[in-house]
């Protein structure tokens, strides 16, 4: 219904500027009606503000800003449509160290109601987990999975370097 | 509710069967490229009841059975079966503990499980409505598929609005 | 002209299977002509074949196989025309350890006859640098340049652990 | 032929004028994410002759020009300088050194310019051609770019193979 949607819509609006700031350390991000006539057709545009910048459409965004912008919106959805697990696939891709803290956090708060399945090639953001898997290929060209102890961590690191 | 285990077997590259305990809180996955950690994801949405071929990274559905290696033959069907707890009752369903197990068989058949009684798919699917698990583009993100949520067109995003009303 | 597009095609085959084989230690692959036929309007199609893997389409290969793929692609063409300089930004965003290391190695046989510009976040990657640019954006929204001395990367690094 | 340095004024970032020299060998530019890194790739590729606008991740060229921010003013002119050494002659000009200099103004004027001289892009262009430098996908991979080669059709990718024969 019209009204469902309206009322869901702004209450979406509201947590994804406040996640976005959260994840950006500052600026601003809105959500806006691009037809608030026509609630139950308008399209949803997305205006974002990095701190020190200029309001800007998303398409400007550059590769790390995108992936915080996108997982803002993805929490923001999140808080109002909770889900018991979440999972992501190596959404940190692009993200540089500090990011990496920041979405580490949020990753945090939510681990209260929400359970999560990573995978990150990032040794920082594997550093949040409470269980580690590691999958193999075998030489037969089959995946095996291994339970391992996340201090294995710190051995898998210091092997690429 | 809580995801307990998921069980894998001729899903993709997973030609022997693997289970994966998960914890409550984060779980988090490593290994080398190729070595099936997507592939896991794909089987975790497609026991939930994933239908849309492409989400799961393939264009027929025969792609997702183990088709081989130069050193193993292809296996004529894939399971996968996912274990839920579920004492606070947010699946509609009265049992402290879910079993959802899924097959395809090469010839395209398939076959559903609810704690081993034979059901539809719809069944499935059915069970994580208004759960917000399960189908629901928020409660997950595929690999690269950051830059699709930004690059949609204003109406094209409405959907996953629309999900969370 | 139908001759040349040919042959320059053959070479380029020769080079990718070549360099996929140093990329990915092994296995095999092929750049077909859809069209044989007819030359000058064939479609290509990629066929590859990772070690202990059977030989399949492109599109079911992994993140950071399809990074490697492609980049195997990028320089058997430039084999057959090499350039004077080359930019990279950001193409070892989903590679692991090891990949990263066999990527590296291609850069420094490359680097002989190309110079290049390369974007990184990751660390090891950026081992192989003969000058390194920070860039930093200002707190009035400007870009910054600064030279920095390679040995820094270790103390970026160090801070974001 | 190899980049000596790279001078950028009013494009995108770069409210203020920065200089980039380059070493032979390999060049790594490291920074933390919107510092402005994709943005230098662009004035580099901009600069040597690049006109579609969505390769230079822009919807309208006045989009080149810096816009601004809380505490400063929009810039009213992009300018980009690019010089190459030039001693083998690979660029066909009887220049040991080579100045490439393009302007766009927010009227949407452009100017282009070669050691000083006033000229048209095709000029610029025309330098590059036959040299495997400049306009060619294949000798450079934007970010983001790897899946796009790949997800491309059979018959889209024989561009990058006609240029390089
Ligand atoms: N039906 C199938 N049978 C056998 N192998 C398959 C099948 N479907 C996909 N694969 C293989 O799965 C591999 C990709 O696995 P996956 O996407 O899970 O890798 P990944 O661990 O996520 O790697 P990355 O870190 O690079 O993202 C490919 O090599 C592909 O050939
Ligand atoms: N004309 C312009 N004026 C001012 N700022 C601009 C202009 N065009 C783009 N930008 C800004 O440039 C930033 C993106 O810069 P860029 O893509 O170079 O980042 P980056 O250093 O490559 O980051 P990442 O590591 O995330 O890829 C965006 O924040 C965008 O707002
Ligand atoms: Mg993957
Ligand atoms: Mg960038």
């Amino acid at each position: 219904s019209e009204e469902l949607f309206h009322q869901t819509f702004n209450r979406i609006k509201v947590n994804f500027h406040k996640i976005f700031r959260r994840l950006f350390d500052g600026g601003k991000a809105e959500l806006n009606l691009t037809n608030p006539e026509n609630v139950l057709e308008s399209g949803i545009e997305i205006l974002v503000q990095p701190p020190s910048k200029a309001l800007q459409n998303e398409a400007l965004l550059s590769g790390g800003e995108a992936s915080m912008t996108a997982i803002a919106l993805l929490f923001a959805i999140f808080m109002v449509k909770p889900s018991p697990f979440c999972l992501l696939d190596e959404i940190d891709a692009a993200l540089d160290g500090p990011n990496v803290e920041r979405f580490k956090k949020m990753l945090l708060e939510f681990r209260e109601t929400t359970q999560f399945l990573i995978i990150s090639h990032n040794i920082n953001t594997l550093k949040v987990a409470d269980a580690l898997y590691g999958i193999s290929m075998e030489e037969d060209g089959v995946s095996t999975a291994l339970s391992l102890d996340v201090n294995e961590l710190e051995k898998l690191k210091k092997k690429y370097e | 509710m809580f995801l307990k285990n998921l069980k894998i077997y001729g899903f993709k590259t997973f030609g022997r069967k693997v289970v994966v305990d998960f914890q409550k809180g984060i779980t988090a996955i490593v290994g080398p490229n190729g070595a099936g950690k997507s592939n896991l994801i794909d089987a975790l949405n497609w026991v939930t009841g994933e239908t849309k071929l492409s989400d799961l990274r393939v264009r027929t559905s025969e792609q997702l059975i183990f088709h081989g290696s130069p050193s193993l033959k292809p296996l004529s069907l894939a399971e996968v079966s996912l274990t839920i707890e579920n004492t606070d009752n947010l699946l509609p369903i009265e049992y402290a503990e879910v079993n959802i197990t899924r097959r395809i068989y090469r010839d395209g058949t398939s076959e559903f499980f609810i704690n081993k009684n034979k059901c539809i798919l719809k069944d499935i699917t059915n069970l994580f409505l208004g759960t917000g698990a399960g189908r629901g583009a928020y409660a997950s993100m595929r690999q690269g598929e950051i830059d699709r949520i930004l690059k949609q067109k204003p109406e094209e995003r409405r959907e996953i609005f629309e999900e969370a009303a």
